[in-house]
């Protein structure tokens, strides 16, 4: 079982992501107004800063990341917030939703001028990620554990930043044996999806560039 | 690269505000 911190570890971590969301407003307008390919992407990257701005209010919750040295909390969300955010999205993706908005939702995407060749692991990811019937409390804990990654660049004391991960992947890995008796492999995988965002992330900076190209 | 910047000025105005407030 959890001890007692680990559950209110647990529950304020929960309580954060949940708490720290994409506005509903701008969460509407991808499924209310039409835009030619141009609007879709402007649309694309407004949500991807807004997403970000999120992601650092929970990041800014989670206990001990702002007593990190300051330019290690930069590096720490510039390193993880690609990878933050493909999951927030394949969250989204995964989540029953009225008939009709996802397809609406993934029409947006491959029209924002993106190219197949990035669009096709993405969605290979939203898929595995489904996969595992991940509960809200390992989508939390996951995204925690993804922006708590001591060995992105630039990061000066990665052993503070690993003191910060350790309790949450003990967490993680605890819960995923309450919850997933069943399936002994369940943590495994989680963190299998780790790696797969590392890859997407890397495919990501690529896509970038090819955008400027172009 | 002008994007990573752009992505680093976000992250560092929203740890400086409160978008709670």
């Amino acid at each position: 079982t959890l001890s007692q911190e680990q559950q209110a570890l647990l529950s304020f971590i929960v309580d954060a992501y949940n708490k720290h969301r994409i506005p509903q407003d701008m969460a509407k307008k991808l499924l209310q107004e039409h835009f030619n390919a141009e609007e879709n992407f402007m649309l694309l990257t407004d949500m991807a800063t807004s997403h970000v701005q999120v992601l650092v209010e929970f990041t800014k919750n989670i206990p001990g990341f702002q007593a990190l040295d300051h330019e290690d909390q930069i590096a720490l969300l510039k390193g993880s917030a690609v990878e933050a955010m493909f999951l927030r999205s394949a969250q989204v993706f995964t989540r029953k939703m009225p008939h009709g908005h996802t397809e609406v939702l993934e029409d947006r995407i491959r029209k924002s001028g993106i190219s197949e060749e990035f669009i096709t692991p993405m969605f290979n990811f939203y898929k595995s990620i489904g996969e595992l019937h991940m509960l809200p409390e390992e989508h939390a804990l996951l995204t925690a554990i993804t922006i708590l990654t001591p060995e992105r660049p630039y990061v000066k004391d990665q052993a503070a930043v690993e003191r910060l991960q350790d309790p949450m992947l003990e967490v993680l890995q605890k819960f995923c044996c309450l919850q997933h008796s069943s399936e002994p492999q369940h943590f495994a995988r989680l963190l299998g999806r780790l790696t797969e965002l590392r890859t997407l992330n890397h495919h990501h900076a690529e896509m970038l560039a090819s955008w400027r190209m172009s | 690269p002008a994007s990573n910047l752009g992505l680093e000025d976000i992250i560092r105005k929203a740890l400086m505000g409160n978008l709670e407030e």
